[in-house]
């Protein structure tokens, strides 16, 4: 599924070069759920762009289902992300001027998907993140939590393959928090590739692998289940 | 130091009303140190911004040392914002083409702080959350934790008498909201107020008062330390 291979991101800011990722390799099989955890400002979400391909490595190979995608053009990039990939960002990144169910619908739009269909998902899909009376509030119009969990519907419209949740329950109460869990734990038996950065160990207890990020390095590859 | 009694907020979308506190009432004295939780949507952050006098409860007083908020002009609002408190926004809310320092200088530019003393007093708040060496960066080249630390210095900026953090340590992994829970810990025995929204019981177990909300109401008015 996924192969990072040395893979390195410098932000250069003219005076001053900062290393963000410096020589990351690892590899998740189709199908595994897997946490990626660290402290602030170590690397996290910098390695989830690249690995949902919203931006290119300074150095180094990232191999998605057989395609090295470091190497691609950008029109067959958009593609894959809107194929392949969900991404639910740290910061949510919903348009303002859309109601939650048209955030929802985005990526069915440009999957082509017809304006009915689009509709009947997009509310359902909202109704599982237990969203069902905020559809037509905007994103001003919603508290933290429910943004959040526009998001989260949103990165799951497509239903792609590969589920890559940047802290996805960080702005949720336990309750709530754990209501998402057992939606991506679900769509992890159903076959979908789950990735969530969390700083929350409870999150991280819920997937068979941890992944440790320390100053743009992997500290320790760690298997939960024993194997 | 805060007083609210019976504070409602509706908002208005025309078809639907939407009842975000529907009769809140509490007293916080000078020095105390307050969590609030509730769910997702329980009308935490709405009420946070009518103590923050960033908005105006739909009825009900809130009585600000004395003086009823509910009551005065938008130019006094503005000075009492600026003199008594610091808001550390649930979403940040930073300037996005000023720097991480000149962020923080903001408060102090307002209340007529010299450019030196500003600079020093924004470096030495930025040191003490842990961004020494980010201080030039924009919020758009910080990851989300620091983005949220540069929102923590802001608040603290004015030395305010009252601190109201809005979930301050969401983004934050375990270690780096431990040391921002010691900065806040330490300010209130210095006699600073700090009320934080919190959805962390680790975060709400070091404060000696909670305050449960649940659909708009107050549910539980719980002191920690049996007194
Ligand atoms: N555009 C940029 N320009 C310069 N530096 C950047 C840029 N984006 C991120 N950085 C820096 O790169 C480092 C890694 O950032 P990243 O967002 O990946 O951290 P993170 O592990 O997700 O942190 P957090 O847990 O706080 O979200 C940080 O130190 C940050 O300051
Ligand atoms: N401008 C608005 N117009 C309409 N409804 C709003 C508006 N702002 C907030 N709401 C609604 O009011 C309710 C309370 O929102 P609030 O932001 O106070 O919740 P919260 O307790 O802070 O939640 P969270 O923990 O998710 O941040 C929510 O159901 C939200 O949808
Ligand atoms: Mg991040
Ligand atoms: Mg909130």
């Amino acid at each position: 599924m996924f192969e990072a291979r040395n893979v390195t991101k410098v932000y250069d800011m003219g005076a001053v070069q900062v290393h963000a990722l410096r020589g990351v390799s690892f590899t998740i099989e189709q199908g595994e759920m897997v946490a990626i955890m660290g402290p602030s400002g170590s690397g996290k979400s910098t390695l989830m762009q690249l690995m949902g391909c919203l931006d290119r490595p300074t150095s180094g190979t990232i191999v998605l289902d057989g395609e090295d995608v470091t190497q691609v053009r950008d029109d067959r990039l958009a593609e894959i992300r809107n194929k392949k990939i969900g991404f639910v960002f740290q910061q949510f990144n919903l348009l303002p001027r859309l109601s939650a169910v048209e955030n929802v619908e985005l990526p069915l739009v440009y999957a082509g998907v017809g304006r009915r269909e689009r509709r009947r998902r997009a509310l359902e899909l909202l109704e599982a993140v237990g969203l069902g009376e905020r559809v037509h509030h905007r994103p001003n119009e919603l508290s933290g939590g429910q943004k959040q969990r526009v998001a989260i519907a949103r990165a799951l419209a497509n239903e792609p393959a590969v589920i890559l949740a940047d802290e996805p329950t960080g702005a949720l109460d336990t309750r709530t928090g754990a209501e998402i869990m057992q939606l991506l734990a679900r769509l992890n038996e159903q076959g979908h590739t789950v990735v969530i950065v969390t700083h929350d160990p409870e999150v991280a207890s819920r997937t068979r692998r941890v992944i440790h990020i320390r100053d743009g390095l992997i500290s320790k590859d760690e298997r939960l289940d024993g194997s």
